[in-house]
């Protein structure tokens, strides 16, 4: 990690993540919600980092959903 | 088990159609299990931080397998202002090179972009009310920021969460300013007679106020920020002392031949002119220097090595807030492993009250325009510039060369993988090479 977190606990646990099946939310009780631009192509953004440029499921304007 | 889902809480009001500032709520908190991690932030602002750490925990082994460890963070930002600047006016920068800069600040959790804008070579900020200081004062008509330009840039640092700081500096460092301005600029004498040269603004004229009163007002609506740099540093006194007209209104005024107190008349004059605008003023630590008064809660910047830790002793006493840029200045190169000395400073590692060493809002990483354009900026600054990061946000006690190495180094990568051409710390390789 960089920058260095204040605290960081992490287990040996490993999760697996498919790109085809993970996407970003809004909890039911965030103040913020898909009206949020910021967050939203915050969204796209991160899928695109995390797994790839070319592996985008929807096309560019959308963000992957359940 | 597998991740299926980021869910993402805002707690309190998002602030999603607002600009980030001084006071943003950068903290989160990111739990990661399966089947369902959390990231809980007060605002917007702390969930850009928390997606950027997540992304972090994520790994692709060489099989193709995405995994990432079980994990509880907890983090907030040590340094409320943490900033890279650029110099627009020594060499030109694209825009699309600027928003690369952006991206990597925000890889780096850097939030302010402290864009100095203008200086004596070039004049490529398109005024609205000014059109020719861009029109006569740029390298070309191609080579400006319109206002689109600049609306672009301030939006997508809003979406990282980036404060865009322009500085204006003046009455130095404004040779450009005078080609498209008549006036403006102080008509030097040699011998009792005009040498048809000219030097910093001119400081007795009304007209110079009324002039900057227009622009900065302009400024202070295209800028969303709460902040201004109105620059201040490295006035050459010399045209002001061979000027009959300045050197007249230096007695009438009872200066003397302190010219240091005219600057000071200078600069009181043009940050009154901020606050009237509901802004705040930042400026270089010359301004302190020369003694003026300045308005309570500018903050001053400090980039000089002489007497760096007593001149930071001396301004966070008289109350001032302080940015330290002394130690990272990045446009100053070296053979080897420079990032070690950036990332060894500690900025609070002066005599002072813990009072004091509140005062110190932060820092900026600066790689000045002289010898950087659009073909070098990107490796020169990171991740030489990393290293500040982490030492502006990450908790005091994290000092561990080693570790930060072994850290950097995969960072290092992971910002090639995402485009950003960071040149490397040693010899080695990365998984993705030629995503440039």
């Amino acid at each position: 990690l960089w920058p260095l977190p204040v605290s960081v606990r992490t287990t040996p646990r490993l999760l697996y993540l498919s790109p085809g099946n993970f996407f970003f939310g809004h909890s039911p009780s965030s103040k913020a919600g898909p009206s949020c631009a910021v967050l939203q192509e915050a969204f796209r953004r991160y899928y695109a980092y995390i797994f790839g440029f070319d592996k985008w499921p929807l096309g560019s304007d959308n963000v992957p959903r359940k | 088990m597998e991740l299926q889902k980021l869910e993402v809480s805002v707690i309190m009001d998002p602030e999603c159609d607002s600009f980030p500032s001084i006071t943003s709520d950068e903290s989160y908190n990111l739990l990661v299990q399966g089947p369902v991690a959390t990231l809980t932030a007060n605002r917007v602002w702390g969930v850009l931080r928390g997606l950027e750490t997540f992304s972090q925990l994520i790994y692709q082994h060489s099989s193709g397998t995405f995994t990432a460890n079980e994990s509880n963070i907890v983090d907030s930002p040590r340094f409320p202002h943490r900033g890279i600047l650029i110099d627009t006016s020594r060499h030109f920068l694209p825009v699309k090179t600027i928003l690369k800069t952006l991206d990597a600040m925000a890889f780096n959790k850097f939030n302010v972009l402290h864009w100095h804008i203008v200086d004596d070579q070039s004049f490529p900020y398109q005024s609205i009310t000014f059109p020719e200081l861009s029109n006569k004062g740029s390298y070309s008509l191609s080579h400006v920021y319109t206002p689109n330009d600049v609306r672009t840039v301030i939006e997508y640092a809003r979406f990282r969460g980036i404060r865009v700081l322009p500085e204006f500096d003046s009455p130095g460092h404004t040779a450009s300013w005078g080609k498209g301005q008549k006036d403006v600029l102080t008509p030097c004498y040699h011998s009792r007679e005009p040498s048809e040269t000219f030097g910093p603004i001119n400081p007795i004229l009304n007209s110079t106020y009324s002039f900057l009163s227009k622009l900065f007002k302009e400024i202070s609506t295209v800028f969303p920020d709460k902040f201004i740099h109105l620059g201040g540093d490295e006035v050459d006194f010399n045209c002001w002392k061979s000027n009959p007209a300045v050197l007249h209104f230096m007695r009438n005024k009872g200066f003397g031949k302190k010219f240091e107190k005219l600057q000071s008349f200078y600069m009181q004059k043009v940050s009154n002119m901020i606050s009237a605008m509901k802004k705040r003023s930042i400026v270089w630590q010359e301004v302190y220097d020369d003694e003026g008064k300045l308005t309570p809660g500018t903050v001053v910047q400090v980039w000089k090595k002489h007497n760096f830790h007593m001149k930071l002793r001396k301004i966070t006493a008289a109350g001032f807030p302080v940015i330290i840029s002394t130690p990272w200045y990045l446009d100053l190169i070296s053979y080897g492993e420079d990032w070690t000395g950036y990332y060894s400073v500690e900025p609070l590692n002066f005599a002072g009250t813990p009072e004091q060493k509140q005062l110190v809002i932060g820092g900026e990483a600066c790689i000045w325009g002289e010898y950087v354009d659009a073909t070098n900026l990107t490796p020169r600054l990171w991740p030489r510039a990393s290293a500040v990061g982490e030492r502006l946000w990450s908790h005091q006690d994290v000092t561990d060369l080693e570790d930060a190495y072994r850290r950097l180094t995969r960072h290092r990568c992971r910002m090639v993988g995402r485009g950003i051409a960071a040149q490397p710390l040693l010899p080695g390789y990365c998984e993705y090479e030629g995503r440039m």
